[in-house]
């Protein structure tokens, strides 16, 4: 565990956390996409199966339950609790468009070819792309709530900082995993326009809105 | 090679 690592992972914590409470406590998921949400949701479920067949550390057993009950408990809130607010009309990406293709390439390209590390792999690449269907949404709406950007630029960095995370462990401990490292890269690129506007925009006092 | 169960990463 080095320094990129364990911060990723709480910056990863920091966005689930932020969006959980952005929603609990306005009593509103609107701006959210409840489809970018449900992937989410996907991707720890067929990830994290492995809380059933091996231990690794309490650490890492502890965050994973906290990462699946978060995910399960920020989809109850959209899709139940205050599904009044949610704005299912500006939330139209095509999912099957991510699902199908990244089910067919979990298939193809794996480190073995075995349920779990199907299931696995699915995970890795659907994390990839599982946001877009947010980012669809606020290229829609052409804007975002402050909080809501908050969320997403924890969400992204948590990735890049993935990405220092494994060159680290590349030179000193000689590891890499090809498939984690190529949608990685793949995730952290897809919120790159995001990152400006972030910089340019949030961080210097003003909403994000996008020009007409 | 790092297959199957027991991932360290989240």
């Amino acid at each position: 565990m080095n320094i990129f690592r364990l911060t990723g992972d709480l910056s990863h914590l920091a966005a689930i956390i932020i969006l959980l409470l952005k929603i609990w406590k306005s009593r509103s998921c609107a701006g959210i996409s409840g489809k970018s949400q449900i992937l989410f949701a996907m991707v720890f479920t067929t990830r994290y199966l492995d809380l059933l067949t091996a231990y690794i550390s309490l650490y890492n057993t502890s965050m994973k339950i906290i990462y699946i009950g978060c995910s399960y408990a920020t989809v109850y809130l959209i899709y139940a609790k205050f599904k009044a607010t949610y704005d299912g009309n500006h939330d139209t990406f095509r999912v099957e468009f991510l699902v199908v293709p990244v089910g067919g390439l979990s298939f193809l390209v794996n480190h073995d070819f075995s349920p779990l590390e199907i299931l696995w792999t699915f995970s890795i690449y659907l994390e990839a792309v599982a946001i877009l269907p947010q980012l669809f949404m606020i290229s829609k709406t052409g804007e975002a709530e402050t909080i809501t950007t908050h969320y997403l630029f924890f969400l992204g960095l948590y990735r890049a900082l993935y990405l220092i995370n494994w060159v680290w462990r590349f030179y000193f401990e000689g590891f890499f995993d090809m498939i984690a490292i190529v949608a990685g890269v793949v995730q952290t690129i897809l919120y790159c326009d995001f990152f400006y506007l972030y910089v340019t925009k949030v961080l210097k006092g003003k909403k994000l809105s996008l020009p007409a | 090679e790092r297959v199957s169960s027991g991932k360290d990463e989240l």
